[in-house]
Order: C-alpha cells, then structure tokens, then sequence
C-alpha cells in the first residue's frame, strides 16, 4: 500500500520483511502472465517462505533456483534479489538472452530464505545470521542454515555446539527452511542450476566444502565461474575470485550447494557478493544497486550456459 | 534491541598454522563473545571477527602478545549501524 507499482519501488535502501513481502505481491500482480508466489513451506517462527516463480508457460520445465538471504545479516543479497526479481520482468521480451533463457526454462528466486533470522536482524540483532529454532538442551538459539544440508553432515566444516554461528543442527534437514528447499528441489526434478547467494568476500564459489576431492564436473565449473567473474568485472572493474569452496575459503560440512551439487545438479554455485572487508555484512545502501547490477551479469552467464548445455 | 556500541571488527592477518591455531583457541573462549565474520581458514586468508567492547583489551593484549598482525577494519559497528537506520528512515520518508 506505501507504493503504487514496484517502478516505485526504492532498490536503494534496505527493506524489512514486510515490505519485500508487499513488493513480492506487487510484482506478481503487475506481471500475472510471467510471475507467480508460491509458498514452499513455513519457518520455525511459523512465517511463511515464499518463492518467486518467473516462467512463460511449458510443464515442469528445466529451472533455474537463485536464493538470497539464507543467513539473514547478509542484507546486500536480499536487496540484490529485489532488484533481480524486477530486472527479470523488465528485461523479458527486451533482452534477447534474458527472453531466450525464459522461453525453454522457468526461473525460481527466493529472495528472503531466512525469514524469521531476517526479521530478527530489524528487530533486536542487526548481526544474526542464524535460523531461530530452539535446541533441547541449551539456551543458544538457532542452526547455520547453511552447515544444514545433508552433504557431509556432521563431518569437520561444522559446529556441534548449539552457541557457535555455524551450529550444523541435531540432524540434517532440522531446519523447516532448508528442508522446504529440498522438498521442493526433489518434488520439482528439473533444476539445472543451483545458484545461492551470501556476502560478503567478492568469491564465487563451487562444491565441494566438505572434501578435498574435486567434483567430477570442476572442469566446466571452473570454466564457467572463470566467465562469470569476467562478465562482473566487465562492470564496474569489481574483482571476484573463483574456486572449490574447500580450496578457496575452508572446509565447510552441510553447505547448501553441495547437496545440490549431489542431486545432480551440476550448476551449482555459491557467490560471496561485495565487499572485501570494508564494510563487510554493513555495506552502505548505495552499494545495493551496483553490486546487484555486476552480479546479475554473473548470473546471466550461467543461466545462458545452462540453457545452452542441457545435460 | 541489541547494540553495537564500542564493537570492533579486527582483520587478524596469520603468518603460519600455528598462529591459526591460536586464533581458532579464541573461537572456543565463549565468554568473549566473539562473532567471526570471516573465519580462520589458512594462513594469507584474512579473519574478521566482530569483538565485543568488553572483551576488546583481552583480545589485543592476546593477539598482540603473540605477535599476531590485526589492524582495525570497523572502529564501531554502532556507528555503522546507526547510519544504515538512518539512511532507512530517510529513504522511507522520500
């Protein structure tokens, strides 16, 4: 209600909940021949968790998953998933690449992945990163929604302890916001790549975390993470580097996009978006917008690789 | 609300696995409450991590003691914090 159309929209600054769950239905209802809400699931705190669907028609078409804000103090990549989730509808039928992607495959963003962890960060803890389940037995709050996953779970990249930031949980897929994704990534059965967006470090970043092996597509990944940090710097000179996630940052158990990368999704990436340490989870608002432009020619990249290599 | 007052946010610089090791030592020490923003990973990778006013001293003094190079990325998350809500409200306003 505080704004008439999602052109009104300020991408400049950052947003609560509910006013990107406001947008979200603005968005929806400005394109109802391109966009739709689904709800995936519930949070611990029992909000809903919503996930853009942005396809021109077909059946289960191959797809394409983006998520943001899985640990909720990384506010850029909530607001970069704003700002996508409106280039998207603006750009099809404009752009060819973006038009081409659309026509054969369906698009899926879910921009807020951590809700209750997010309204958190508004309300009482700028800095948590968190879900905010309750564990029997301690009086620490909440599971590193990214050490959740069961790829690896429980081996060394984790914590066991329900007080540290990467808490991998009692059990893999505690978490109702990491299991409504796999619900839906194994209901779905046609997602070809696997895009999870966190701040900060300026990386992107390939499976596996959880070992040292290489993954047996690490040639192509690396190929194409290559071209996908070129295609951002092309923009404002912005410098990512690109690697396994074990080699490029550490060891890292139950990460979202090993387990995808496990499913056989073989797109499946993890991007550290701006900056290098400056401002680190507290980048200035007037980074929002450049740093979401440099990203999204990233993800152009790979969504039109996915595209053209069907597998 | 929690705040933020007095917190730092130190960038650790470690010069082999042995100063990594003290380091991970201070991630085990609760009553710090330390928050890593960027973990130990290996030695030429930098660590961020968010230090509680109260525990600045000890952590210096540590870190120091131990010849460990830090140098201060964020001088008060508060500030920070203070101009990201400012910034809200005024872009709520226009």
């Amino acid at each position: 209600a505080w704004v008439r159309s999602t052109d009104a929209f300020n991408y400049a600054t950052y947003h609560t909940l509910e006013e990107i769950y406001d947008f979200i239905d603005l968005l929806v209802s400005e394109n109802p021949q391109l966009v739709s809400k689904i709800q995936i699931g519930n949070t611990y705190e029992g909000r809903p968790i919503y996930v853009l669907k942005f396809s021109t028609g077909g059946n289960n078409r191959p797809a394409i998953w983006i998520d943001t804000g899985i640990h909720s103090r990384e506010w850029v990549t909530q607001a970069s998933g704003v700002w996508f989730a409106k280039k998207i509808t603006e750009d099809y039928g404009q752009d060819a690449s973006v038009t081409a992607i659309l026509d054969n495959m369906d698009i899926f963003l879910e921009i807020v992945t951590n809700p209750d962890g997010f309204a958190f960060t508004h309300s009482k803890n700028r800095m948590w990163r968190k879900t905010r389940s309750k564990t029997a037995g301690s009086l620490c709050i909440g599971v590193d929604p990214n050490r959740n996953w069961d790829a690896g779970f429980g081996e060394a990249g984790a914590s066991s302890n329900p007080c540290s930031e990467t808490y991998r949980g009692k059990v893999a897929n505690s978490e109702s916001e990491v299991k409504s994704i796999v619900d839906f990534v194994q209901s779905h059965g046609n997602i070809k790549a696997f895009i999870s967006i966190h701040s900060y470090s300026q990386l992107l970043l390939y499976p596996y975390g959880y070992k040292s092996e290489a993954a047996p597509d690490k040639e192509e990944l690396d190929q194409l993470a290559k071209s996908a940090v070129t295609a951002l710097a092309s923009l404002y000179g912005t410098k990512f580097e690109y690697g396994s996630i074990i080699k490029t940052i550490y060891q890292a158990s139950g990460s979202t996009v090993d387990w995808t990368y496990n499913q056989g999704i073989k797109y499946s990436y993890t991007f550290e978006l701006r900056d290098t340490g400056r401002y680190g989870f507290l980048l200035p608002a007037s980074q929002i917008i450049p740093t979401a432009q440099e990203t999204w020619l990233a993800l152009l990249t790979i969504m039109e690789h996915a595209l053209n290599h069907p597998y | 609300s929690e705040d933020f007052v007095g917190h730092q946010v130190l960038r650790i610089s470690v010069a082999d696995e042995a100063q990594m090791q003290k380091v991970k030592e201070l991630e085990d020490l609760e009553h710090l409450q330390l928050d890593f923003w960027r973990g130990p990973a290996h030695p030429g990778s930098p660590i961020d991590v968010r230090v509680p006013f109260r525990s600045l001293q000890a952590v210096k003094v540590f870190l120091e003691s131990l010849g460990i190079k830090y140098k201060i990325m964020i001088e008060d998350v508060q500030s920070l914090l203070d101009e990201e809500k400012e910034q809200m409200l005024t872009a709520k306003a226009r």
